[in-house]
């Protein structure tokens, strides 16, 4: 069955943080993501990936409304000890697009074709997450309108696809 | 408003691979991707988070059924010198475990909540990808069932719901 693609979000009003060098044990994700929800902190994407054999530590990096960024960024410094992270990334200058649609994981060719959407459009991707309805990727902030339009094309969306889910 | 938590979805069915060492430029999951399209191997998630500066280089894993894994793995090693990724790991000792709901962006104490289920069930958590209506972790296949439970009690649902969604 065909997958379907029903439009393109973006949003620039994200700002990104990384947790670099968590010790990959239990519990350190929950202390991380307690102190954020105390701070009353709205998180959108989460993304960790596996944890280097050499080092037993991995990055959690997460995205939030880039005015929650300082207290969010207070807030993790206080528990810098205790969960014992290397140090914390921040960047304002990200968007996120995704492309958003059904049945994705049997159709491993939309994901493809996103990706090499993005690349003829010389967009490189920082980072990815990904659902069976969903594909975001975070790029430059001053890249978002090339994703968007390379998408766009790619799928053979029309603009109020694309303008419709802008917040999807 | 309150978030909806409708239930919490496992699967046993999938391996993850992890492309180590990818250097962060423009076109390299294009290519990863559209070899694992060829291969028409069918993509679950897929984690990326940032580039570590010092190297330039990131990881990108995936998980997809068991059953490809060999297929998968012997696309990627065709690509090796063209994309320049360092090594491939393979685990096929995963299970992925979801709480599925709404309106959880805006209720960060939901993930919070979910993590330190995890924690106190003593469940290490390998790999995240979220997005507003679902929040995957990656556990080791032998904790799955504790993860189910601990978010089972924690939110207060009942077994059918935990039952209904478990290929969500
Ligand atoms: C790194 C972090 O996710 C850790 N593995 C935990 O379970 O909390
Ligand atoms: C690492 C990989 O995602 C690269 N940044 C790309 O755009 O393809």
């Amino acid at each position: 069955e065909q997958p379907i693609i029903s439009g393109v979000a973006h949003d620039r009003s994200e700002a990104k943080i990384t947790v670099v060098g968590v010790p990959d044990k239990v519990g350190e994700a929950a202390t991380i993501f307690r102190t954020l929800a105390d701070a009353e902190i709205n998180i959108d994407m989460i993304v960790q990936n596996v944890s280097a054999a050499a080092t037993g530590r991995t990055d959690i990096s997460f995205t939030l409304p880039t005015n929650d960024s300082q207290t969010a960024l207070t807030a993790l410094k206080k528990i810098q000890s205790q969960v014992a992270f290397e140090s914390l990334l921040y960047d304002d200058q990200i968007g996120k697009v995704s492309l958003i649609g059904a049945g994705m994981r049997s159709h491993p060719g939309v994901t493809a074709k996103f990706f090499s959407a993005l690349a003829d459009a010389g967009v490189n991707i920082e980072m990815i997450s990904t659902s069976e309805i969903r594909i975001s990727v975070v790029v430059g902030q001053n890249e978002v309108d090339q994703a968007v339009t390379a998408a766009h094309r790619a799928f053979d969306l029309d603009a109020d696809q694309v303008e419709a889910v802008v917040y999807g």
